[in-house]
């Protein structure tokens, strides 16, 4: 895994923005903020109620802010 | 996809079970997923 | 607290199913289970996107499966 997703999970995830997950830079960012996604927790919230399902997920981060196959991995 | 949207939430996720398409419930956030997925399969 | 809660929060959340939530009885949690809520962790996700906010998640718990105050409250 990267540095950013190591900080990350170092730490309670608290009330960090979108902007510190793993794979989501300034652009994507800025895209899920625009939709309501602006903390990772909201972003946690969508994970748990796709039921963890790694693939809808992957999906759903594509179609809402465009996430490539490499940053919806991360 | 348009009558997709006209579905109400029990009758997509109804839709869901039949074609068993992974899924989690229907709310705001997960609804247009479930819509496309849905018109995927049965286009 | 209820001694349900203490006990759904003595140990990691994992698989458990919604009724072992406080104030998830039989009914409400075939409700929950009937519109895809059927583990605790899908609930928390929901809790989650609706941002942490007790009023709202106590209103969309009423509108999901009839819970009253007192339910949703716990």
């Amino acid at each position: 895994t990267s540095q950013k997703h190591r900080d990350f999970v170092a730490e309670p995830m608290g009330e960090k923005a979108v902007g510190a997950l793993a794979g989501i830079g300034d652009v994507l960012g800025k895209r899920l903020e625009d939709k309501g996604f602006d903390k990772a927790y909201v972003v946690l919230g969508q994970f748990l109620i796709l039921r963890k399902d790694e693939e809808l997920f992957k999906e759903w981060l594509k179609d809402t802010c465009g996430a490539n196959s490499k940053q919806s991995g991360d | 996809m348009e009558d997709l949207k006209n579905l109400s939430d029990h009758e997509l996720l109804d839709l869901l079970k039949k074609y068993d398409i992974p899924h989690g419930p229907i709310v705001e956030t997960t609804r247009q997923l479930y819509e496309k997925k849905l018109q995927n399969y049965l286009t």
